[in-house]
């Protein structure tokens, strides 16, 4: 059976979009069957991956809205550009859920779970849900629903890392509620610049915090094609391939492969 | 009177923080009484302009609590390490309060401008007010109660520029639904890379979708020195006095007090 990570950290920008993507379409160049879930009202994922323009007839909506699933699991998925990576997309609505998720509260945080892990585990190698910058309704959701979560902390940003500790202890309040599964995967280190200290010296508050097993060891560099490929709404790995951010990544997807327990 | 700024982008990580306390700052060297409210409760903007470790005895949550303000406004103030600038700070169990808020909507929405507008503007030459990277509750009461909204974009991210856009259609439904003082005070293009060629993309786009009075003429060079005083916990002018980001926090504190009605 395969894998569902959440990619979380409540701290804005810190590349929880971009490692996702990229991330998705690395394990689909190494032959795995990926799904990407966008839970983020924002849409961002979903704007990288499905070709401009598509309005997706159904989406991450459905799966949240009622009691019942209003449509099947096969509809609600988009092929994407790339090879072996599929889409559960989102669009805007979705926020106006979060009133009655809440009213309905915590019976609405397992319907994620219930309605997506086991169809997802069974028919994909690994599944990344990708998450808004902040701990509520959606990030509860996805959280119930995995078993793992990777969390990317910006090498300069000590905000980012508060973040990380957050989501930490959100996993641990997690498992408590019934979620045994859970556990961190590994903090990844981005937007790493080799030239400025500030980097550095995060990258050693973190290792000094936290066991080797719990940094991947792969960090992902600083690289202006990152917002070149966004702009032109592709992954790196398409928009450069020969660039470090790609070759980063293509690490990263082995990384992940060597320490995942898939079947 | 004075003016009520609100600093709004809905995508994370865009530089609202960072521009809120480092303009109060420039402002409050400037001469003028600056108020900064932190409607995040990530609470960043209030671990930027407290001193470490200091539990504020009340904040934010308490103008957003309950029918009636259980404190008085001089109590819920704290001043700051910057001269001229005090603080109204926030705390992290402010999330928590959302339910109940979006339940008592619309009325909850005004709650802020009932208790902070008139008071902040007899006070306070010019309140900022930081948010978090949504539209939700908190922003809405943050565009009910204030005159101008100041949208970072950064100059590399297609997403925030889409962020953007989001923020002026909101403002244009926050007048529709009451609020006739409120308008776009300009764009701010913050983390320009002089070397990219994105930077330049990003504001060429900018300055053709935009009039010039739309667009602050200063813009806010990248430099690893915010992220090293981030981590120190202060404001760049206070870590890096001669710097050009410095510099450029004191251009735009001159160019908005040419362009705010200050009386
Ligand atoms: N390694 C990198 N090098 C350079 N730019 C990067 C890198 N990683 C991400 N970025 C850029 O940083 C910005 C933020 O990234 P992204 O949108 O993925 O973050 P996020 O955590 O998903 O944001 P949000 O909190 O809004 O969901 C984007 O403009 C992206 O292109
Ligand atoms: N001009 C700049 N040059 C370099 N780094 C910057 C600049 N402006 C902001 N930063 C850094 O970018 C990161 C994001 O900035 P900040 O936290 O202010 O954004 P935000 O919009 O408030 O984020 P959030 O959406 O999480 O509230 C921080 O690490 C900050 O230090
Ligand atoms: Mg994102
Ligand atoms: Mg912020």
């Amino acid at each position: 059976a395969g894998s569902i990570v959440a990619v979380v950290n409540n701290k804005g920008g810190v590349g929880k979009t971009t490692v996702t993507c990229n991330l998705a379409h690395a394990l689909g160049l190494a032959g795995c069957r990926v799904l990407v879930v966008d839970l983020d009202s924002q849409c961002n994922s979903t704007q990288m991956l499905l070709p401009p323009g598509l309005e997706p007839q159904h989406s991450f909506y459905e799966f949240m809205a009622s009691d019942e699933l209003t449509v099947s699991w096969h509809e609600c998925l988009v092929p994407t550009a790339y090879e072996g990576v599929s889409c559960l997309p989102n669009v805007p609505e979705t926020a106006g859920l979060e009133p009655q998720l809440i009213l309905q509260a915590p019976a609405s945080f397992l319907r994620l779970r219930h309605r997506l892990r086991d169809q997802a585990r069974q028919q994909f190698d690994v599944t990344l849900l990708d998450n808004p910058p902040n701990i509520g309704t959606f990030v509860l959701c996805a959280l119930h629903a995995a078993d793992f979560v990777l969390v990317p902390v910006k090498a300069g940003s000590a905000f980012s890392v508060e973040g990380l500790l957050k989501a930490v202890r959100l996993i641990n309040e997690i498992r408590r509620q019934g979620n045994l599964d859970l556990r961190l995967l590994r903090l990844l280190i981005n937007q790493v610049d080799r030239r400025t200290s500030i980097s550095k010296t995060i990258a050693a508050q973190l290792a000094a915090a936290f066991r080797p097993d719990q940094v991947f060891a792969t960090s992902i560099p600083m690289n202006t094609l990152f917002e070149q490929a966004e702009m032109a709404r592709q992954t790196i790995l398409a928009f450069a391939p020969q660039s470090s951010g790609s070759r980063a990544f293509h690490d990263l997807a082995r990384e992940l492969l060597a320490i995942l327990p898939l079947s």
